[in-house]
C-alpha cells in the first residue's frame, strides 16, 4: 500500500491511498460505504464485501484515515496476534478505524485514539485533518505508538509518504515506492499539489502495481469529493 | 471505474446492517469469492483444523462486530467460521 497526506500553500489538506492486495477477486468486491444514523451520513469508507472493518475512511469535516500494512513480525509470532485478540481483548486494526470515524470529535482526538488504543498487531495509520498542519503518519506497535510523524510545513515537511516499511529504515531496492513518490511530489511542489496531482503520483508505474485494487482520494474539508477509483491490473 | 456504493444503517440491528449487500452484489458470487480468498490465504488442512476453534472464539468478539459478522455469514451462505476468518485476515495472515 501507499498513502500520502499533503498540504498545499493555502493550508488545504489532501489524502490519497493505494490499497494493494494480491487477490484480483477483491476488485469485484470493492465498495464505497456510507454509514448512516438517523438518516444522516456520519462517516464514509471503502472496503470489501464480507469485511466489516475499514482501511480507508472519512469523518466529514473532521478527518480522514488510511491504514497500511506493517510487516515487522516473523511468521512464528502469529500466536502473539491470537493472544492479543482473545486474551487481552485488543482491537483489530480495521475496527479501530471504524470506531475512530464514528466517535472521535476532531483530528486531535482521532490521532490520540489511533496512537494509544491497544491493537492485535502493528500497522501504519495515516491521518489528515481540515486545518493547516493537520496531517500525520502513526507507526503502531501492539501496545502503542512506535513513531508519530506529523506534517511540518514550516520546515519543508508539507507531505508525508507511507508505504509498508518503517520510514527510518531503507526501502527495499527492488520496490522503492517511497523514493519514487517523494521525487514526484517534490517535482509537483506544494504550490501545485491538489487531488488530481495526488492521483497522478499514485498512478506512477512503480507505485500503482498489478496488485493495486483501488485508489482513494479524499479531503475532510470537502467531503463530497471523496473518490475511489478501481484499478485494473495496476 | 468507480465501485458501487452501499448504505449501512447503524440504527438497524448489527445482524441486519450488511443485508444491504444483497442489493448490490450477487450472493452466489460473494460466497464463491469468499471461499476463493480463504483458499488462497489459509492452507486447506489448517482451514479444516481451525473451524471448531474459530467458532468457539465467537463469544470473544465484542458488539457490534459479533452481530455484524453473524449477519455477514448469513449473506455469505451461513458459514460463520469462514466469515470470522475473513474478518481477521490481516491479523491472522501468518497463522
Amino acid at each position: 500500500c501507499t498513502s500520502i497526506v499533503a498540504q498545499d500553500k493555502n493550508g488545504n489538506v489532501f489524502h490519497g491511498r493505494n490499497l494493494d492486495y494480491p487477490h484480483p477477486v477483491l476488485r469485484n468486491l470493492t465498495m464505497n460505504l456510507v454509514f448512516q444514523k438517523n438518516g444522516k451520513a456520519v462517516y464514509y469508507g471503502t472496503s470489501f464485501a464480507g469485511y466489516v472493518g475499514l482501511w480507508t475512511g472519512m469523518s466529514p469535516n473532521k478527518f480522514t484515515i488510511s491504514g497500511d500494512q506493517r510487516g515487522t513480525e516473523h511468521w512464528w509470532n502469529w500466536w502473539k496476534n491470537v493472544v492479543s485478540a482473545f486474551l487481552f481483548h485488543r482491537s483489530p486494526v480495521s475496527w479501530l478505524v471504524r470506531e475512530t470515524l464514528e466517535e472521535a470529535k476532531d483530528f486531535e482526538d482521532a490521532v490520540t485514539r489511533l496512537s494509544t488504543t491497544p491493537l492485535i498487531t502493528g500497522v501504519y495509520y495515516i491521518v489528515g485533518g481540515v486545518r493547516a498542519g493537520e496531517g500525520v503518519v502513526i507507526t503502531r506497535d501492539r501496545k502503542g505508538p512506535a513513531d508519530i510523524r506529523p506534517l511540518d510545513p514550516l520546515n519543508g515537511g508539507w507531505y508525508r509518504v507511507q508505504t509498508n516499511v518503517d520510514h527510518w529504515l531503507p526501502p527495499p531496492k527492488k520496490l522503492n515506492r517511497r523514493d519514487v513518490v517523494m521525487k514526484k511530489l517534490d517535482a509537483v511542489g506544494q504550490k501545485r499539489i491538489c487531488k488530481d496531482k495526488l492521483y497522478q503520483v499514485l498512478s506512477l508505474s512503480l507505485v500503482c502495481l498489478r496488485t493495486t485494487i483501488y485508489t482513494t482520494l479524499m479531503s475532510a474539508a470537502t467531503p463530497r469529493e471523496y473518490t475511489t477509483i478501481l484499478r485494473e491490473k495496476g | 471505474p468507480s465501485p458501487p456504493t452501499v448504505v449501512i444503517n447503524l440504527d438497524e440491528e448489527p445482524e441486519l446492517r450488511w443485508l444491504a449487500l444483497k442489493k448490490v452484489f450477487d450472493v452466489d458470487y460473494l460466497s464463491k469469492a469468499a471461499a476463493e480468498i480463504i483458499e488462497a490465504t489459509v492452507p486447506k488442512w489448517v482451514h479444516h483444523a481451525v473451524i471448531p476453534i474459530v467458532k468457539s472464539l465467537e463469544k470473544y468478539i465484542p458488539p457490534p462486530y459479533a452481530g455484524e459478522i453473524r449477519g455477514l455469514a448469513s449473506v455469505l451462505g451461513g458459514n460463520l467460521a469462514d466469515a470470522i476468518i475473513l474478518n481477521f485476515a490481516y491479523e491472522f495472515t501468518a497463522f
